[in-house]
């Protein structure tokens, strides 16, 4: 289902975006 | 009075005047009136000017707004007869935020690189599966520890010594974020990929 999919990958996206403002290569 | 008389006969509801709207100012104030298709009538004393907006109950449901256009005082003649006939205007536009709707194009550049060809091609599982290893492999390359899943979370964003540091607050707060954190890249590590 795409959309749950489409859900999932936000989480992991959020995630991503925490360590983001660690990152200093982000 | 007016309503008393006129409102047996036709039937009166109780309406909110809302005058300036949208504004610092915008004051609401419950009244009874008498409601019409064009046109609603109110007692000779409500405050009630052009431009207020009135919410009436929708009998499908809800409140339909009205923009009050035309304000008739009438205070002549028996006072049974003095009544505020107020002409209705085009309702204003409804205010209504706009949508941001989740898309792949709006999901971090990580995300994006791991899953995009998974996703396109309809392979859903595959791609949130890569989508968390992305992260996964992001967090081994960033805290330097030779460890995996659930223990390498464990590791690098332990509350007390972290590693890499998520939180964003001080004090308590910092700390609550940073237990939140780890229990998020924790389940992320166990529940989904």
């Amino acid at each position: 289902d795409p959309q749950q999919a489409l859900e999932y990958l936000a989480f992991a996206s959020l995630l991503h975006r925490r360590i983001d403002l660690t990152d200093p290569s982000a | 009075s007016f309503l008393r008389t006129m409102g047996r006969s036709h039937g009166t509801k109780q309406v909110v005047i809302i005058s300036k709207p949208g504004t610092e100012d915008e004051e609401r104030r419950t009244v009874e009136a008498m409601i019409q298709s064009e046109s609603g009538f109110f007692e000779v004393t409500t405050p009630i000017y052009e431009g207020d907006h009135v919410e009436i109950p929708d009998p499908r449901g809800g409140t339909d707004v009205r923009v009050a256009s035309e304000v008739k005082v009438n205070d002549f003649g028996s006072s049974t007869l003095h009544h505020t006939q107020v002409k209705w205007g085009k309702a204003p536009a409804r205010r209504v935020a706009p949508v941001r709707r989740l898309t792949f194009e709006n999901l971090h550049p990580d995300v994006q690189k791991a899953a995009g060809d998974l996703f396109a091609d309809g392979h859903m599982g595959s791609a949130v599966s890569e989508a968390f290893k992305s992260l996964e492999v992001r967090v081994r390359r960033l805290s330097r520890l030779d460890q995996s899943g659930s223990t390498l979370m464990s590791t690098a964003f332990n509350a007390k010594s972290p590693v890499i540091d998520v939180a964003t607050e001080d004090g308590r707060s910092g700390q609550d974020e940073r237990e939140g954190f780890m229990a998020l890249f924790r389940g992320a590590m166990i529940g989904i990929r």
